[in-house]
């Protein structure tokens, strides 16, 4: 079974992430 | 017919801060399993299994896609269901019970909302659509 998802927000998106161009 | 999970890479290490999360190395494989307006996505790799932030993964298939849907600058009303405290510059500082207009639900998790006028990213998972009940 599919436990809930956690009650915080998830962290803003690694620098990673934002690294790429949009 | 039989399902087929949507297969994302990990494009940096992750960290879990609770035991129903599921921690990744970067460029680890994972299926996904759901995907939560929230920006917590449920994964599972080999054995394990958990929920995973979704800013962390790219479609395997096609790195290039972009998938978060289309801003809606008219905004879209909600209201705030638990108050949240700014921690970028970026993001917006509220309190319970407050409507906002969503401008933009970006798959992370952090959508653009608007304010008096005032833009900036805030957690969807404290977000309703205005005139439900809780």
């Amino acid at each position: 079974t599919i436990k809930q998802p956690p009650s915080n927000p998830p962290p803003r998106p690694p620098v990673e992430a934002r690294k790429k161009p949009s | 017919g039989p399902i087929i999970l949507q297969t994302y890479r990990a494009i940096a290490d992750y960290a879990k801060s609770s035991s129903t999360e599921m921690a990744l190395a970067t460029g680890d494989v994972v299926d996904v399993v759901e995907k939560g307006e929230s920006g917590w996505w449920f994964c599972q790799m080999k054995t394990k299994r958990g929920w995973v932030p979704a800013s962390y993964l790219e479609p395997l298939d096609s790195p290039d896609e972009a998938e978060d849907p289309e801003p809606n600058y008219a905004g879209e009303p909600y209201v705030t269901i638990k108050a949240y405290t700014a921690l970028l510059e970026d993001e917006l500082t509220l309190q319970e019970g407050e409507n906002i207009e969503v401008i933009h639900k970006l798959l992370d998790g952090w959508w653009v909302i608007r304010k008096d006028d005032v833009t900036g990213y805030f957690p969807s998972i404290y977000l309703q659509k205005a005139g439900q009940d809780i």
